[in-house]
């Protein structure tokens, strides 16, 4: 929350539309600014009401450069939208940027809707959050509004501003809604982890880290970079010749070419050489320099060879007699520097990627900011 | 290979970013201004790499500056606004 913790006095507020983009129809935008406000009504006791002459509380205008206070906007990119916290006159106010391009729903561009949330936020009381994924966060990051949901983050700052929504049922905060996953929690579990062109990505529920070669780390919803990829993935793996990644859930393996689903997936295990008997894959990893990829059912492996499309002899084998004082079911694999890191649980174990000999235990969230 | 610098234009644009989010102010004190000056904005971008939970040297390094590039929402993130 803003210093000072503004709010609205009262449930019952009002917003008013003075002007629109041309980026988009009349409608278009109607619906993004109705549909931004409900974000914020679905989990307080906030009910807003649209007017059309004089003055609302929320009033939304776009302009651009100078508009009248004493923020000017910047042309485009850079900024794109304020708001003012509650207060008399220009309190709760919005205004976007109309030199940035505003989309219903596309990635090309900025989709309405998502500036329009996070703008009123700040029009109810929030100041920004340094959770990555928050909706309140203060950079953009494109999400398909259809799958949007409220972060927990964001619910936890807007509640402590006005309370639950008592109307609806069950009591918040939404099961549905995804809380995001903390790096920090000892009894963090990974789902899965896997390089991807330079990158580490780890993944935990509808969330997913990004480590970049410089190690920074952004946390960000799944949905938000493979429009169809499922959350709560079991392995993830990436071979770089193909230029592929794979996900894995209970009988099902997605591939991804970038962000892009290749054409014809998602494909059955069987499509691996896996026997029917097989429910999950609990991790996979790929080496590179031998074309195989390992694939973790608990606590034995298979090895797939990617060059000649078909599962190596002698699978599976207990991962123990592979990977000498791995004793627990293996959740999560990947590859970093030269060494192999299997999961198990809260710990991670590293071995040489050749030599496979045991070198330590670390915790699951040695590769993550806390 | 050589450590890169960042450019004047990086510069400009971190001291721009400061000063809309992060409250840097200018210095008018002309005796000590350039000093006062230097002091502040090390400080400004050490309170934001903290806020982005970046390694916090008060250096404007690529992650910094590739934050401070990335389109975002006109309201402070840790500055009085009013």
């Amino acid at each position: 929350t803003f210093e000072g913790k503004p709010k609205w006095q009262t449930n019952k507020l009002t917003y008013r539309i003075l002007n629109y983009t041309p980026d988009m129809s009349v409608a278009e935008v109607d619906t993004s600014m109705e549909k931004a406000l409900q974000v914020w009504a679905k989990v307080t006791p906030l009910k807003f009401t649209r007017i059309y002459s004089g003055t609302a509380d929320i009033m939304i205008s776009f302009g651009t450069r100078y508009h009248g206070d004493a923020y000017p906007f910047d042309g485009p990119q850079g900024t794109l939208a304020h708001a003012f916290a509650p207060s008399l006159a220009i309190g709760g106010d919005a205004h976007f940027d109309d030199d940035e391009f505003f989309t219903f729903r596309s990635s090309k561009g900025f989709v309405l809707f998502l500036v329009a949330a996070h703008e009123f936020g700040h029009s109810l009381g929030l100041s920004h959050s340094n959770v990555r994924g928050a909706l309140m966060f203060p950079t953009y990051s494109f999400t398909d509004p259809n799958h949007f949901s409220l972060p927990s983050d964001d619910i936890r700052g807007i509640q402590s501003l006005y309370g639950p929504n008592r109307d609806r049922t069950p009591i918040q905060p939404d099961p549905e809604v995804p809380t995001t996953p903390n790096a920090c929690d000892p009894n963090l579990i990974l789902d899965a982890v896997t390089t991807l062109r330079g990158e580490t990505m780890f993944f935990k529920d509808s969330f997913f880290w990004r480590r970049s070669p410089s190690r920074s780390v952004t946390q960000l919803p799944i949905k938000r970079f493979w429009l169809n990829a499922p959350n709560n993935i079991d392995a993830a793996y990436e071979d770089p010749v193909q230029d592929k990644l794979f996900f894995f859930k209970g009988r099902q393996v997605w591939a991804f070419n970038g962000i892009n689903l290749v054409p014809g997936y998602p494909k059955t295990l069987s499509s691996f050489g896996l026997p029917s008997s097989v429910r999950k894959v609990s991790a996979a990893v790929h080496v590179k320099s031998s074309g195989k990829t390992l694939l973790f059912i608990d606590k034995v492996y298979y090895s797939y060879d990617a060059r000649a499309k078909k599962m190596d002899r002698r699978y599976p084998q207990r991962v123990e007699s592979g990977f000498s004082e791995m004793t627990g079911a293996v959740t999560a694999a990947h590859i970093s520097n030269g060494y192999i890191y299997l999961y198990s649980g809260t710990n991670v174990y590293e071995f040489g990627l050749y030599s496979k000999k045991y070198l330590r235990e670390l915790k699951n969230n040695f590769f993550l900011p806390c | 290979g050589p450590i890169s610098q960042p450019s004047d234009k990086d510069e400009a644009t971190a001291e721009h970013y400061l000063k809309s989010f992060y409250n840097l102010t200018d210095v008018t004190d002309e005796t000590t201004a350039v000093r006062r000056e230097a002091i502040q904005l090390t400080e400004k971008m050490k309170e934001m790499q903290k806020f982005f939970g970046f390694k916090v040297t008060g250096k404007l390094d690529k992650e910094t500056m590739e934050m401070m590039k990335k389109p975002r929402c006109g309201v402070p993130d840790v500055a009085a606004y009013s």
